[in-house]
């Protein structure tokens, strides 16, 4: 059921997103501040399915001279594509500590092989733009888990934040974001076969109860 | 040289897209 319903294709789904601030208030106990945050749902066949997006309004906020979203999705499978607009919710932190920033992903492997994958973040504008990393699959509960557990932002992205933080009004920050996106390809490291493929946009919340987001599926109709 | 983007609120997207989910 949770395909066409949440984050997933035929071959991995993601069963979790995070970035967050985490800082000590004392020797035992930490503040966390979650920027955005993807939980688990466990979507039934009676949900609907998710929206969607025609991928082509948004070629132009993903390029690459090689492996930008249209040269991926045209190599498919379209199954694996998905829009996430997320909701930034500002943080009253004050980080001083390059090490408090993380980011958490677990995905699960839909079929039941010990894959390794690669995930690389490809954030716009930035040069060069891709972070890549490397997970080993882990077999729990009878599936294959990919757990990025605490992986620290890259410099770019804790700058970026800084900086964010520190303009005025929100319009302000609505208008940086509205030219910032990240692009995350999963894809197997031995076939090279696309995984999955989330691409991020960002709008500064307005609510009082922390991040939210949209999920779509991409479609080219 | 630089190209100009479409303003995101030009584009063909659902309007859910400009509406933050209220937590329910």
């Amino acid at each position: 059921p949770w395909q066409g319903r949440s984050i997933a294709s035929s071959k991995l789904r993601m069963l979790e997103f995070s970035a967050f601030l985490e800082q000590p208030q004392d020797p035992e106990t930490f503040n966390k501040h979650l920027f955005v945050h993807i939980g688990q749902s466990n979507p039934s066949y009676s949900d609907p399915y998710l929206e969607s997006v025609d991928i082509r309004q948004i070629y132009d906020k993903f390029p690459e001279k090689k492996g930008g979203l249209k040269e991926l999705f045209d190599k498919g499978p379209h199954n694996a594509f998905f829009l996430v607009k997320f909701w930034v919710k500002n943080s009253t932190l004050n980080p001083l500590l390059f090490n408090s920033f993380h980011l958490e992903s677990h995905f699960y492997s839909c079929k039941a092989q010990s894959d390794t994958v690669h995930v690389s973040y490809i954030l716009r504008p930035h040069n060069p733009p891709q972070v890549m990393k490397t997970e080993y699959a882990r077999f729990e509960n009878g599936r294959y888990m990919f757990r990025i557990h605490r992986s620290p932002l890259c410099e770019y992205m804790i700058n970026f934040i800084h900086k964010l933080k520190h303009l005025p009004e929100k319009y302000m920050m609505n208008s940086v974001l509205e030219n910032f996106t990240i692009l995350q390809v999963v894809t197997n490291r031995d076939t090279l076969e696309t995984l999955l493929c989330v691409a991020y946009v960002f709008e500064v919340s307005t609510s009082e109860h922390g991040a939210q987001h949209h999920i779509y599926r991409l479609v080219k109709d | 040289s630089a190209v100009e983007q479409v303003p995101m609120r030009k584009r063909q997207l659902p309007a859910s897209f400009w509406e933050e989910p209220k937590l329910t």
